[in-house]
């Protein structure tokens, strides 16, 4: 489901 | 004697620690500042201390996800599984981080090397004591404990790869990737600590508290929504109730 949208935002970013 | 590769690795996260600290502590100006104001009934000013706090819990969330990418084997487990550890550890690692700045020379917990906060400032940003106090205790507690902060670094990713937390699938590879991280713990006590057996077992005691005060977490964030308060929506995200 399309859920915790902004968590996993966070986890594809690569912000090094 | 503490292998080679415990050496480094518990060394590898210490820095992982220290950097993650460092970029909130160089976010900290984007922070709505804390209202000086001493007008406890002003709406306003009550509304500012919340997102105050929400702010910093956000910037906490942000730290906890960054560490938690560079513990190795994390980004092996599926993306459902690593939602399902850190929905559930973040409040945890929140209380641990909270508990590491606490002072009990001021009975407060600093956040971002120079905002303190006592009971009574938790309140004012809108928490209840049902809350605060156990944060508190926890708080006093593992500061009696005198953790440095490897063992703080080791007990956080401890923490994190939890195999018992809702929603896991991949239990296996979760404790697989955990057990390296109790051994490292287990040995390096045990060095440091030569004479004192309890040490590991009552670290491991402040693992089960923290599941206790992760439900009173959820009865804090059950009561915020009572007052219409409402959570940012990153926070909403990971503790919320969505039907």
């Amino acid at each position: 489901p399309q859920d915790h949208q902004l968590l996993r935002f966070l986890l594809d970013t690569d912000e090094k | 004697q503490l292998a080679p590769e415990q050496l480094e690795m518990i060394e590898k996260l210490v820095a992982m620690q220290k950097q993650c600290n460092k970029r909130s502590f160089l976010d900290r100006p984007k922070v709505t500042p804390w209202p000086q104001s001493q007008d406890p009934q002003n709406r306003e000013v009550r509304q500012q201390r919340f997102a105050h706090f929400t702010e910093l819990a956000i910037m906490s969330v942000q730290e906890i996800v960054d560490f938690a990418k560079q513990l190795p084997g994390f980004l092996e487990l599926t993306r459902e599984d690593q939602i399902a550890l850190l929905k559930t550890s973040t409040i945890e690692i929140m209380l641990l981080e909270s508990s590491r700045r606490y002072d009990p020379a001021i009975e407060s917990i600093t956040f971002l090397k120079d905002f303190s906060y006592n009971k009574e400032d938790f309140a004012k940003a809108g928490l209840q004591f049902e809350f605060i106090n156990p944060i508190f205790e926890f708080s006093k507690g593992m500061n009696d404990l005198h953790l440095d902060e490897a063992e703080y670094a080791l007990l956080i990713a401890i923490n994190i790869f939890s195999a018992d937390r809702p929603n896991v699938q991949d239990h296996d590879l979760v404790e697989r990737l955990q057990q390296p991280y109790v051994d490292a713990l287990h040995s390096y006590i045990r060095i440091k600590r030569p004479n004192d057996q309890l040490m590991f077992p009552r670290m491991l005691m402040k693992l089960v508290s923290l599941r206790t005060l992760s439900s009173v977490h959820s009865e804090q964030v059950f009561a915020l929504r009572l007052q219409d308060k409402k959570l940012p929506p990153l926070l909403s995200e990971i503790w919320d109730v969505h039907e």
